[in-house]
């Protein structure tokens, strides 16, 4: 008599939280934008028996965007999950892995990221800025500004935009740019870059030195700029991976 | 006159007491939230 199928694994037993552990490390590892995302929900799981400690599991999750941006060396464990009122941005998983003799390897994934609704963040936070283009031009002269200030009042090496992360336009009671953005120095010296910063390349990826600033330009009613820009220290980081396109909010994010 | 009896009372008195404190397994998926509902 052939035994009983193994009774279906439920989305919160041990083995589905560690077939979807393994998913998220593989998706923040092979992503080189935006930021690291959090486990928030497993939606569904699938096993495939293939033979003896061999499975293939299907998973479907639910993932939240941290503080964390995704060339930062902290540990996602470390990481604040943003908060609803941020106006968050979800990412929706389709995982395939391997389960050989316990041990998970991720065969493929898919993934789909966009912010909350708006409408949703204002009926609970009516004052809360939302999350503005990263194409507006308030942003990217927001972004600019910062970039040379900062530059221009530190002695270190002369950094470069790599992308902008999030931005938010406040208009009441101030109006108020804010912007996240990565950065990375490059050969230059800040006194390097003023005679010739078209000269100032970035440094290859075995020496590559990332950072992250955030910016705060107040507009009205009196203009005042903030930034506060942090160097992450030497990474080896990841090779990259050519991604079927590329995008961030609010043009929706899919990543395979 | 003939008495109807309701079918939900039938079932009621036909139905396996649960034993005390009880608590139904949850559904196997979705799973739980971590952080908050979107």
């Amino acid at each position: 008599v052939p035994a009983a199928a193994p009774a279906p694994l439920g989305c919160d037993d041990p083995e589905s939280e560690a077939a979807a552990e393994a998913a998220v490390s593989y998706i923040n590892a092979h992503s080189r934008h935006g930021y690291k995302f959090a486990l928030n929900r497993i939606e569904n799981i699938r096993v495939l028996p293939q033979g003896l400690n061999n499975d293939i599991v299907f998973l479907e999750l639910d993932l939240l965007e941290t503080t964390c941006h995704i060339l930062s060396p902290t540990p996602l464990a470390n990481c604040t999950v943003r908060s609803f009122t941020d106006h968050a941005v979800e990412g929706d998983c389709d995982v395939k892995l391997q389960k050989v003799d316990g041990k998970f390897s991720v065969l493929a994934s898919k993934c789909h990221s966009h912010p909350d609704s708006r409408e949703d963040v204002l009926q609970v936070c009516p004052d809360c800025p939302l999350l503005e283009s990263l194409n507006d031009t308030e942003v990217s002269t927001l972004v600019t500004s910062a970039l040379k200030d900062h530059n221009s009042k530190t002695p270190n090496a002369y950094l470069r935009l790599l992308e902008i992360g999030r931005a938010k336009i406040q208009y009441e009671p101030a109006h108020v740019v804010i912007a996240e953005f990565a950065v990375a120095a490059t050969n230059c010296s800040a006194q390097d870059a003023q005679t010739n910063a078209e000269a100032c390349h970035l440094l290859p990826d075995d020496e590559a030195n990332f950072g992250f600033c955030t910016a705060t330009m107040v507009k009205q009613p009196s203009q005042d700029l903030e930034v506060d820009c942090q160097l992450y220290g030497h990474q080896v980081t990841t090779q990259d991976i050519p991604f079927l396109s590329r995008g961030f909010y609010p043009i929706s994010q899919d990543t395979s | 006159p003939v008495a109807k009896r309701a079918v939900a009372e039938v079932a009621q008195h036909d139905k396996v007491p649960r034993p005390v404190g009880f608590v139904p397994p949850p559904p196997p998926c979705p799973g739980r939230i971590r952080y908050f509902k979107i």
